[in-house]
């Protein structure tokens, strides 16, 4: 049965595990030697949210904001990069039709990553602010079950915190483009992992061979606000072997109660 | 209220961008801020069919019609805004993100800004050394009208200031940067809350990086022409 067309979120389902307590690599975890469950150095992962999120659920760490529980928490200046790596994986299943084409979408990932997809390694650049969009269409399993494994790896510089601590600590983390107040600020301990995970939302997308992308809308006025006009602007892709002839609609609706629209 | 299809022809492996004719609206509900009148919000969605294949793709977006201006008051060095030609006195409130460990739900943001719309504010101005918010953030806002003031990832304190005294310069990498940027803005820009770019908290950003955010944020040519013949504006 082929998957309905559209967008699945993939916010369950999820195990982590430090990187350098897993004796696997990336193309063994998603063909022949997957985790079984979170039984350790395995443990249930928050996704979206941060390794440090995934150690709080877990109590392998106190909440960081009760009490003096950051004390608690190993900072990455410490402990380095390395124990604030992790792994992630999750399974999701995904059987396409003819023609039909599977984008795998991470909305943001800090710092970088390796994505794992039945064996095939793909590199995701650094950067916490960029979406990440990869066509899976011809790594994905015939029979729709498909394993992902992301190794994810901290800032480049996560710096370190003087005693007296300060506005964004050693100011080490300004030297990435990421989000600074992890260093601690006046208001704020610092974060201990430096907000280090897949912190933004995963899903998988299945279209047919044409892809709309970034659609861009802008209003102009005129009279007093008594005429509007509405410009859309899109991009499209196609990702066939073959001039795609389209039919592309824009249609606005308001919605007038519950699921009534006005058309 | 409006439909509109056309017919096109995508080459094979290739990637095109595509803008339709102008879609016009007589009097259409305006969305205003928290205080001054309705959010109100209509949908937007774009479909392609292909040619014996079917739906291909589709898209949609709440979008609301409203005109956002400001400019820096010579009187008092601060920033003066008008929605939908309407001045507004800005009432705000100063956010980083909603959770450290960013667990980042939907539930949170609507309870979190919700919060600030019942605390009769009518802007969020989201700080340099947070987070480019989230699509789910900025819904929240469209919904209950709360005006965004959307900092890049520039703060005094990491990029040229404290002691010892940071890097003026910035993050090392000025084109990750600017690719970043670049994908936020598409990410954001279609939500009606979103009032304000700006290159970072209390300083401008390295001057490639500011000149470029500045060309790269600036009113399309087609608009100038618009207001230069005193015909309308750009929202």
């Amino acid at each position: 049965m082929a998957t309905v067309q559209g967008k699945t979120t993939l916010d369950s389902g999820w195990f982590a595990a430090r990187f350098n307590e897993v004796h696997f690599n990336g193309t063994q975890l998603t063909t022949t030697n997957p985790p079984s469950g979170p039984i350790l150095p395995w443990m249930e992962a928050l996704v979206p949210g941060t390794v440090l999120g995934t150690l709080v659920k877990n109590k392998v760490v106190p909440d960081p904001f009760y009490g003096l529980g950051n004390e608690a928490i190993l900072d990455i200046a410490d402990s380095g990069r390395d124990y604030y790596t992790f792994w992630f994986f999750t399974t999701f299943h995904c059987k396409l039709s003819k023609n039909q084409h599977c984008d795998l979408n991470f909305r943001g990932i800090n710092y970088s990553a390796d994505v794992y997809l039945n064996g095939h390694k793909i590199v995701l650049p650094k950067g916490m602010f960029r979406r990440h969009s990869l066509d899976v269409t011809n790594i994905l399993h015939p029979d729709g079950n498909n394993l992902l494994a992301v190794l994810v790896h901290p800032p480049d510089h996560p710096g370190s915190i003087p005693p007296e601590g300060g506005q964004g600590g050693d100011h080490e983390i300004g030297k990435d483009v990421a989000t600074q107040y992890v260093q601690g600020w006046d208001w704020i301990a610092p974060i201990r992992d430096r907000n280090t995970g897949i912190w933004d939302e995963v899903s998988i997308v299945i279209t047919g061979p044409v892809k709309i992308i970034d659609p861009h809308l802008v209003s102009s006025f005129f009279d007093n606000y008594k005429r509007i006009y509405l410009h859309a602007t899109t991009e499209l892709e196609n990702r066939s072997s073959w001039t795609a002839e389209c039919s592309l609609s824009i249609h606005v609706t308001t919605e007038l109660e519950g699921s009534i629209h006005l058309v | 209220e409006q439909l509109q299809t056309q017919n096109i022809s995508v080459p094979a492996k290739s990637r095109l961008q595509y803008t339709f004719p102008e879609l016009f609206f007589y009097k259409p509900d305006l969305w205003w801020p928290n205080g001054m009148g309705k959010q109100s919000l209509y949908n937007v969605s774009i479909n392609i069919d292909v040619k014996g294949f079917g739906e291909s793709d589709s898209w949609s977006q709440y979008f609301g019609f409203r005109k956002i201006e400001s400019h820096i008051d010579d009187a008092t060095g601060g920033r003066l805004f008008k929605v939908n030609g309407e001045p507004i006195f800005i009432r705000g409130g100063n956010w980083i993100l909603s959770d450290g460990l960013l667990r980042l739900s939907k539930k949170r943001y609507s309870t979190d800004i919700k919060f600030h719309a019942d605390m009769n504010f009518n802007m969020i101005r989201c700080w340099g050394g947070g987070l480019a918010e989230r699509p789910e953030f900025y819904h929240y806002c469209d919904y209950y009208g709360l005006l965004v003031w959307q900092e890049f990832w520039i703060t005094g304190d990491c990029d040229g200031r404290g002691i010892p005294v940071s890097n003026p310069n910035g993050p090392l990498d000025h084109d990750l940067f600017l690719f970043c940027a670049r994908d936020t803005v598409k990410l954001l820009r279609n939500h009606p809350s979103l009032a304000l770019w700006v290159g970072g908290n209390e300083q401008t950003p390295p001057k490639d990086i500011n000149d470029a955010l500045k060309n790269d944020l600036k009113l399309h040519p087609y608009f100038e022409h618009v207001n230069e013949k005193g015909k309308g504006g750009l929202s």
